[in-house]
């Protein structure tokens, strides 16, 4: 009678313990396992350094996309507009990201898109300060559309190297306000039509499963071409992120470890699961 | 309605006689896998789910006790009629109570806010980055003053996050309530100073709004606890963003045990998020949800009441 061969059932609660407090999700896990299942002979599932070397293996893998490295440089200026929902770093990561580029001999310019949240734009003001960029604001409440336009419009004038646009925080459920967005998108294309050049996707690590639905609704509505996963310097582990990653075919491009201007990096995948499973 | 998870327990469940042990075991793997896609902590769903199939197990005996009643009397007549409940209602009816009891209190509403005997009553508002407390600061300021009519003071006492004393003001200014602000001095010494105030100027609610912040920072931690015994507050509530994965438990085991939490605000329910931080934080805090924000806009704030949020965690 041949049984399908199992991972131990000791060690399999051990590592579901691990994965699914890890925000991997059931759905992800499971996929993982069956990997171990399939790739391992009867004998070295009892082994658990055998069945590790799967699970990184595998979530490697799931975390890769193949997708071609950044660069800044190949439009001038080039068009980056965040998106994310409430909360989750973008403005934060806008200001870390501009340091960044700065630093890099790149002139940067930055667009207050957030034209609806009580002191969004004092926010960014005071990190456009700290990055040494200036900032381009409209009026209080405007259309955030308008103030974009304007960034680009003066970044082509002045020919400077990267326009970075925050946007305000939405819920992908609320339709309207993503519609806000496709029209963001619209607006971007008038002054450019190559633009957008990405779109960042700005995901809060401390976030479970409901950053897939994220994920999958500013994909569709927006084109995302990168995600930033931000607060990793904290006790969430964003397992979440292997899902989406394998799911959307979205590259994972930097990720938050701090509330300071350089507390950001550029991914790494094999860093990243080594501590997914420390 | 119920997520694939509990439906698929359900008919799982449909045409068994009775509650067993070994049909029980199949359906809470179901009700499992519903409780960690809605996020539920690992930990907290092994408990629960334990729970349930005591429960389970237990009254699938009382009932067939009860089934072996004569029918002649009135009294076997009506335990028969309880009897007529399938086993696979049963079995989810038994989720719902065992989830509405966790959520709620003894008394089923609302929990009262313990108001100070004397001077003002103090809320202080804590919790991770981007959780929602500056914006529940502002709700929680127009709810008390609408609600129960008394004199709020704003105090914006994250000094760390740019421009975030002015998005208080800006939300003050809004509902034209008082926001105290002391550039230059501590969190700590704000808050003193704004308690003071608020004794002195006849204000009767103090709402503290402190900076982001993750549990293991420890010098943050100890400012918070300093915030904490300067002033007294009578309500600590975590504010936790309803998106929270498995990471509610740690955090709120830690906020609770360094300085106290009395009850959480679960905030941006206006999204999709099933929200099982809620069962998780309850668990591990042992303090109740009092308040859910439900949006953006300043009046978007709801007292809890347990049945919601159990039938939202279902699915
Ligand atoms: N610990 C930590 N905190 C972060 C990180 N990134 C952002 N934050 C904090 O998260 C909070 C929210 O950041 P914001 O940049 O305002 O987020 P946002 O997405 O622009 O928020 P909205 O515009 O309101 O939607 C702030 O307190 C930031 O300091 C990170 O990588 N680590
Ligand atoms: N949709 C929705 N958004 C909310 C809700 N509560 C807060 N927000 C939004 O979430 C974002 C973060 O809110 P803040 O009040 O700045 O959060 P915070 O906890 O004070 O952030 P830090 O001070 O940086 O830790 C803002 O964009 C708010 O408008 C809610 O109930 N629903
Ligand atoms: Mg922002
Ligand atoms: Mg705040």
């Amino acid at each position: 009678l041949l049984r399908k061969k199992q991972i131990d059932a000791d060690l399999l609660n051990q590592l579901e313990e691990v994965l699914l407090t890890a925000d991997i999700g059931v759905k992800t896990a499971s996929r993982i396992f069956e990997q171990v299942r399939s790739s391992l002979s009867r004998q070295e599932l009892k082994d658990e350094a055998a069945v590790w070397s799967v699970i990184k293996a595998e979530s490697r893998k799931l975390l890769s996309v193949d997708a071609p490295p950044l660069d800044y440089a190949r439009q001038k200026p080039f068009v980056l507009l965040v998106v994310g929902v409430n909360g989750a770093g973008k403005t934060t990561t806008i200001g870390k990201l501009a340091a960044q580029l700065t630093g890099e001999g790149k002139k940067v310019i930055l667009a207050a898109g957030d034209t609806f949240r009580a002191a969004a734009v004092e926010q960014l003001e005071i990190w456009g300060q700290r990055a040494g960029v200036p900032v381009v604001k409209g009026k209080e409440g405007g259309d955030p559309s308008s103030v974009i336009f304007e960034a680009i419009k003066r970044a082509q004038k002045e020919g400077l190297d990267v326009v970075i646009a925050d946007t305000a925080g939405r819920l992908h459920v609320k339709a309207e306000l993503m519609e806000e967005l496709a029209k963001v998108r619209r607006v971007i294309k008038k002054a450019d039509p190559t633009a957008p050049h990405e779109t960042f996707l700005v995901l809060d690590s401390t976030n479970g499963q409901n950053a897939i639905a994220q994920a999958r609704t500013f994909k569709e509505m927006l084109e995302v071409t990168g995600i930033v996963l931000t607060k990793l310097d904290g006790t969430a582990k964003g397992g979440v992120i292997l899902g989406i990653a394998h799911e959307l075919a979205v590259p994972v491009r930097y990720i938050g470890i701090g509330e300071k201007i350089q507390d950001l990096r550029a991914f790494d995948a094999v860093d990243f699961v080594d501590v997914l499973y420390e | 309605t119920l997520s694939k998870g509990f439906r698929a327990a359900r008919e799982r469940l449909t045409g068994v006689a009775e509650l067993s042990e070994e049909n029980i075991e199949s359906a809470l793997r179901d009700v499992r896998m519903a409780l960690l896609e809605a996020d539920v902590a690992l930990p907290v769903v092994r408990q629960f789910l334990q729970r349930v199939k005591e429960k389970a197990v237990g009254q699938s005996v009382q009932l067939r006790a009860k089934a072996e009643l004569p029918t002649g009397d009135k009294l076997g007549e009506k335990a028969l009629k309880s009897v007529e409940v399938t086993p696979e209602y049963h079995f989810i009816r038994i989720c719902q109570e065992e989830l509405t009891a966790l959520m709620g209190n003894a008394e089923g509403g609302p929990t009262e806010i313990n108001w100070a005997k004397k001077g003002p009553t103090v809320f202080m508002l804590v919790g991770l980055q981007g959780s929602g407390k500056t914006t529940t600061a502002g709700k929680l300021a127009r709810w008390l003053q609408k609600i129960h009519k008394r004199k709020p003071l704003l105090v914006a006492a994250d000094i760390y996050r740019p421009a975030a004393v002015q998005q208080l003001q800006v939300l003050g200014e809004k509902l034209g309530i008082t926001v105290f602000t002391a550039p230059g001095k501590s969190p700590p010494e704000i808050c003193d100073e704004a308690y003071r105030l608020a004794y002195t100027k006849g204000y009767e609610v103090v709402i503290l709004d402190t900076a982001g912040r993750l549990a293991i920072d420890e010098p943050l931690m100890a400012e918070l606890e300093q915030i904490r015994g300067r002033v007294k507050p009578q309500e600590t509530f975590l504010v936790v963003d309803a998106m929270i994965g498995q990471d509610a438990v740690n955090t709120a085991k830690s906020f609770h045990e360094r300085i106290g939490t009395t009850g959480f605000v679960l905030t941006k329910l206006d999204g999709d998020a099933r929200g099982g931080a809620a069962l998780s934080i309850r668990e591990v805090t042992g303090q109740p949800v009092r308040f859910l924000g439900m949006g953006e806009s300043l009046e978007k704030l709801e007292e809890f009441r347990p049945e919601g949020l159990a039938s939202r965690i279902l699915g």
